[in-house]
């Protein structure tokens, strides 16, 4: 599965 | 983390200490809308629903905690301090923020990168970001003499979204796959919606005189 693109950016 | 957004964090925590500091300090909010102050803090809100479960680092999970606490300490001062709150220019601070958060609300069930909750409400506090500003902006034409600290709290808080948008660049050229429209998208409108403003600020500035918006 693709993966989980965490978001790093405020 | 590349300059620009590290560049764009450090701005928008200063527009946050600005603002702050003119509340705690000359105990007044003259001139700032607690409309866009709460819609501030939904945004915080609802973006950083992964603050207890998806740890980034040291720095995000700090730079969390400040905006939220910030945000919403700037709410509570200007509602309920009891100094504070007789600087506050309700009659003058009458946009209808609800006519934004529904929209953005429906906008983000509508147009999302998933449709799940997390992402749902992430992508509404984007949204709901872009717009933030209005009641501000609105506010700002109507109290003809703006202060020092209310310009520079605005102009920061511009200027932290064009920071954003040069590290998106940024990213798009040096990282794969980097593509993300919706932040793009909306973080551009944002940036925009302050242009005129930047205009006057700059205007004020080069000519050395007090900072007038036109009616």
């Amino acid at each position: 599965s693709e993966e989980e693109d965490v978001k790093d950016e405020l | 983390m590349n300059i620009f957004r590290f560049a764009g964090d450090m701005t928008h925590l200063a527009s946050v200490l600005v603002l702050l500091l003119k509340i705690h300090t000359i105990k007044s909010c003259a001139g700032i809308s607690l409309k866009t102050q709460e819609l501030y803090a939904l945004v915080f809100a609802t973006r950083y629903l992964d603050l207890f479960t998806d740890y980034i680092s040291l720095y995000n999970t700090l730079m969390k905690l400040i905006f939220l606490g910030s945000s919403f300490s700037i709410v509570w001062y200007i509602r309920y301090h009891k100094i504070v709150r007789r600087s506050y220019d309700k009659d003058q601070d009458t946009f209808r923020h609800y006519f934004l958060v529904l929209p953005c609300l429906l906008l983000a069930l509508l147009i999302n990168e998933k449709f799940t909750f997390r992402e749902v409400m992430w992508t509404f506090s984007l949204y709901l970001e872009a717009v933030a500003i209005l009641p501000q902006l609105v506010l700002l034409q109507r109290t003809r003499n703006i202060d020092n600290l209310t310009g520079q709290y605005v102009f920061l808080l511009g200027a932290y979204r064009a920071l954003y948008i040069l590290n998106w660049i940024y990213r798009y050229f040096t990282e794969p796959h980097y593509v993300h429209w919706i932040t793009w998208i909306s973080g551009l409108v944002q940036t925009l919606l302050y242009a005129d403003f930047f205009y006057y600020y700059f205007q004020s500035w080069k000519n050395n005189v007090k900072l007038e918006l036109p009616a």
